[in-house]
């Protein structure tokens, strides 16, 4: 079994010096946005953060 | 016939070309043919009126994925009824003395971790169904502290995860799923719901305030107020002490895990709890597209796999209110790993219920998705959701039928919505932590 997850979560505010070539996609040069703890493969407990805004 | 086999002289003569011209000829007549009927099936099967008491509709065509020959070859099997063959298989009562070695032998094979489990006893569960759909020990799953986290929903393995770009969700490596197909094309209206329990009533536009929104009069800019500006102009209410502990998080509350004991007679409910964590959200939010927002939002998606051994009840990964559910009468493959790798589309084909609401940053979706060993998706608080039974497919059928009365194409799902659950919220709370159902056997 299953089971898939799928939200909506703040991609977080650029950081003035990454301004310059920034990308949308680039999620590590946000602050304050949606951050993942996880691993493919890793096992997982209910409970633990999968990740964080 | 040895004497004819050495003695008749062999002749060879060309075969005539206009002979093989006429063999692929007819090959491809017959081709064309055939490609008709089908084609002329599936428009009688569209086209159909279903007017006359007791008419039983015609099956559904099955879709036929593709993939490799072992896919080909699964394809053909009748999954859904080996899979409740498999779930009656197991719900015979074991023999008391076999139990524990039964189990004990099943928890070695599968890396059970039976120090976990409720019940001590193992002789108390009385067949593989139940002790597959066991209870763990209250705290031995620890929530995580962060308030802004989203938690696991199960014990399992996260296969994939990511950011969702151009409505596409990627199952495996390359292989992309759409995230209609996933959880439905249409946005929830009132014509295509078919409510299916007395408690569900008909969508309408969830009365949840939204004083968090505002909008700028001087360049109509919507503008999201903080909290503190939240408590300067509204004052202390029952919602604002939730929200600035960081909307989850209770002092007083220990960190208990499970709730299984369900000792809350002193903690907030669930209503209460998810409606100040909601304060926040947008409630005009249309479909799962983000709402334009001046901060900026995306669409993130995570799948876990849930092993054979694994704890199989699936609990809330945060704070949020249940609009809507799905529930999409499919196939019952696998979802094991190679078979998400080798089968496109494996979570779209399979049996699911797809669970719609919102939580304090917009959209959420929570899908559990059935496989032929564990078919059966049990939804604590909607308890008139049958998932792999016998009158599943019957019921799609049916369904199919009314949207064609009704004039309307068939969603594909059957949808119901919890409105009736909460006044206030629109749908059906849920706290972090909470459980919310589970898989069982067959």
């Amino acid at each position: 079994s299953t089971i898939v997850l799928v939200f909506e979560a703040p991609k977080g505010r650029r950081r003035r010096s990454f301004d310059e070539g920034f990308s949308d996609d680039d999620e590590d040069k946000r602050v304050g946005g949606w951050k993942w703890n996880i691993d493919i493969g890793q096992k997982v407990k209910v409970g633990q953060a999968l990740g964080s805004v | 016939l040895g004497t004819a086999w050495k003695n008749t002289k062999i002749e060879w003569y060309p075969i005539p070309v206009a002979a093989g011209v006429g063999f692929l000829g007819f090959l491809q007549f017959y081709r064309i043919q055939e490609r008709q009927r089908q084609q002329r099936e599936q428009d009688e099967f569209d086209n159909e009126e279903h007017t006359e008491p007791g008419h039983r509709p015609k099956k559904r065509p099955r879709i036929r994925p593709e993939g490799p020959w072992s896919v080909q070859i699964m394809s053909t099997l009748p999954l859904k009824f080996l899979s409740r063959l498999w779930g009656k298989f197991n719900e015979i009562e074991l023999p008391y003395y076999f139990r524990i070695p039964g189990f004990k032998l099943y928890s070695w094979i599968f890396g059970v971790n039976l120090d976990e489990v409720a019940e001590p006893d193992l002789h108390v569960y009385p067949n593989l169904a139940a002790f597959f759909y066991r209870q763990l020990k209250p705290g031995c799953r620890p929530l995580d502290p962060n308030p802004d986290a989203i938690l696991s929903p199960a014990d399992g393995k996260i296969i994939q995860f990511g950011m969702i770009e151009h409505g596409e969700v990627e199952q495996v490596k390359g292989v992309t799923y759409s995230l209609d197909a996933l959880l439905g094309s249409q946005q929830p209206n009132e014509s295509s719901t078919h409510s299916t329990r007395s408690n569900i009533a008909m969508s309408s536009e969830s009365p949840m305030p939204s004083p968090f929104r505002t909008r700028n009069p001087s360049n109509d800019e919507e503008v999201i107020r903080s909290d503190e500006e939240f408590a300067r102009v509204n004052g202390i209410s029952y919602t604002l002490p939730h929200l600035l502990s960081g909307g989850t998080k209770y002092p007083d509350e220990p960190n208990q895990g499970l709730p299984t004991d369900q000792s809350t007679t002193s903690k907030p409910s669930s209503e209460s709890e998810v409606r100040a964590d909601l304060a926040l959200a947008n409630p005009s939010r249309p479909w799962w597209a983000p709402a334009p927002s001046p901060v900026p939002r995306a669409l993130y998606y995570c799948v876990v796999y849930l092993a054979p051994g694994d704890y199989h009840r699936f609990h809330s990964p945060v704070s949020w209110v249940v609009e809507s559910r799905r529930h999409f009468a499919g196939e019952l493959y696998s979802v094991s790993p190679y078979l998400q790798r080798t089968l496109p589309g494996l979570f779209v084909l399979n049996e699911r219920v797809v669970l719609l609401g919102r939580w304090r940053h917009g959209f959420f979706s929570y899908t559990p998705v059935g496989a032929t060993n564990v078919g059966s998706i049990k939804i604590n608080f909607d308890k008139e959701l049958r998932t792999n039974s016998l009158t599943t497919d019957t019921e799609a059928d049916r369904q199919a039928e009314r949207a064609k009365q009704r004039g309307e194409p068939y969603s594909g799902f059957a949808e119901a919505y919890y409105d009736a659950a909460s006044k206030v919220l629109g749908g059906h709370a849920l706290k972090r932590g909470e459980e919310m159902g589970g898989f069982q056997l067959g």
